[in-house]
């Protein structure tokens, strides 16, 4: 079944939190273009990916947000 | 394993650190051998030593807090983030700071966070660890359940740590291994109850006897009190007062729990031995009577815990008092109304009502061999 679109909208959020936290992303909040802010996050989650040894996709797929869910260290993986 | 940007590292080997405030999850002692064990696990491998403070500033200050508590990081309520530490520095440099949102355990358990196993991973940040990637490190930053028991620092935690600080500079050989529990030729240094365990101590290693798990506990002396040496000569707890002696050459140390009285080390002669009494052999409190008895050579003491004081009439000689121990006392243990007497690899047990020697065994057999 296709994910509900309230729970990928919490799921990217999530995943966005995450990245800045640990991953030093900042979105673009006054962006035009809405594909270089994809853009930025698809390669912080490949970031992630390569770090957690997962397959490097640069999509939130089930098994990195799984990855992200987990009870973690508050210290950045990567600094800016 | 990585360092952090600049490879921060403390610039000395005596590191000092300090408990701000306590979980209210954990009993006050079990936080302190969490965070003790934990350093333990860092300076075992470097030359750098930690010393507990109880006041004033120290080089890494410890704290439990919620949700924002004034620095770059807030916490996040239950689950999420569970704890962050920041790289040697002065200032806040070096903290350590736990989420108190979190459940803190003494052991690993599915309802509740190790407090060990994040303390450890928290301190590698305080000396100057980054993350690492590799699965199965302290220092990856994912929490991952454990069994913490004989916990040993993983390879790549002790490559990392070693690139900032020097190796640990011990002569393999000269660091006493510790003997298997069914060792034929075990013997022990000092022996002692300890709020209803018993400790064994050899050299640097401890034998942990407890009502409260089953099989046997194996430790180091300074997982439990990181300042103290090992190499104890003799050990006894006074239980009313919640309080355990240990005696190493001429000196002694009191500790409770986890607390190292302050005021100690003191003199053997404080408790009335002569200058020529240079180190005792063991040391037995008996609960009924309230004294405690000191063995030296082929002479015993006897000391009345409420006068603290030595009776007089002493020293006696140890054979004639307790009939058949006729030599020195390695480590002696009183235990429902029994005194056992540990010379080598054999154990005297001693009924003290009666007066007398009832059984003799191995020094192991409180290991289930």
């Amino acid at each position: 079944f296709p994910v509900v679109p309230e729970k990928e909208k919490e799921d990217i959020q999530l995943a966005k939190q995450y990245l800045e936290n640990f991953y030093d992303f900042k979105e673009e909040k006054d962006s035009l273009f809405k594909s270089k802010n994809l853009d930025r996050m698809s390669k912080k989650i490949r970031e992630m990916q390569s770090f957690f040894g997962l397959e490097v996709t640069g999509e939130l797929n089930r098994r990195t947000l799984d990855m992200m869910k987990q009870p973690r260290c508050g210290i950045p993986d990567v600094r800016s | 394993y990585s360092t952090f940007p600049h490879s921060p590292r403390w610039k000395k080997d005596n590191v000092t650190y300090r408990i701000l405030n306590y979980t209210p999850d954990m009993l006050q002692a079990d936080v302190e051998e969490a965070i003790a064990k934990a350093f333990q696990l860092w300076s075992s491998v470097t030359p750098l030593r930690f010393t507990k403070l109880y006041s004033g500033q120290a080089d890494i200050m410890i704290s439990f807090a919620s949700g924002f508590h004034g620095d770059f990081y807030s916490f996040d309520g239950p689950g999420g983030t569970l704890a962050h530490a920041y790289p040697p520095s002065s200032g806040i440099g070096g903290d350590a700071h736990f989420d108190e949102d979190e459940n803190w355990t003494k052991f690993t358990t599915y309802n509740g966070y190790n407090l060990f196993l994040v303390a450890a991973h928290e301190l590698g940040h305080s000396l100057g660890l980054g993350h690492s990637n590799v699965f199965g490190a302290l220092m990856y930053p994912i929490y991952m359940a454990r069994d913490t028991r004989n916990y040993r620092l993983p390879q790549d935690d002790i490559d990392g740590i070693q690139a900032l600080y020097e190796p640990t500079q011990i002569t393999p050989s000269k660091t006493p291994m510790r003997p298997k529990d069914c060792d034929p030729h075990l013997s022990f240094d000092a022996i002692t109850t300890l709020r209803g365990e018993i400790l064994f101590f050899k050299d640097i290693y401890v034998w942990r006897k407890s009502p409260y798990f089953s099989g046997i506990e194996h430790d180091t002396i300074s997982s439990f009190w990181p300042s103290l040496a090992g190499g104890f000569d003799a050990a006894y707890e006074v239980d009313k007062k919640d309080r355990v002696i240990f005696f190493k050459d001429n000196q002694y140390w009191a500790v409770s729990g986890y607390r190292i009285e302050p005021g100690f080390p003191r003199p053997i002669q404080n408790l009335g031995f002569s200058t020529s009494v240079r180190k005792i052999d063991a040391a037995v409190h008996d609960p009924n009577t309230k004294k405690t008895y000191f063995f030296v050579g082929q002479k015993y003491w006897s000391f009345n815990e409420n006068t603290q004081s030595m009776e007089r009439g002493y020293p006696r000689k140890i054979a004639a008092d307790f009939k058949g121990i006729g030599h020195r006392v390695d480590a002696a243990l009183q235990r429902n109304g029994h005194f056992y007497f540990f010379h080598g690899s054999k154990q005297y047990e001693f009924d003290i009502k009666n007066k007398k020697l009832i059984h003799i065994t191995k020094s192991y057999s409180w290991f289930n061999c």
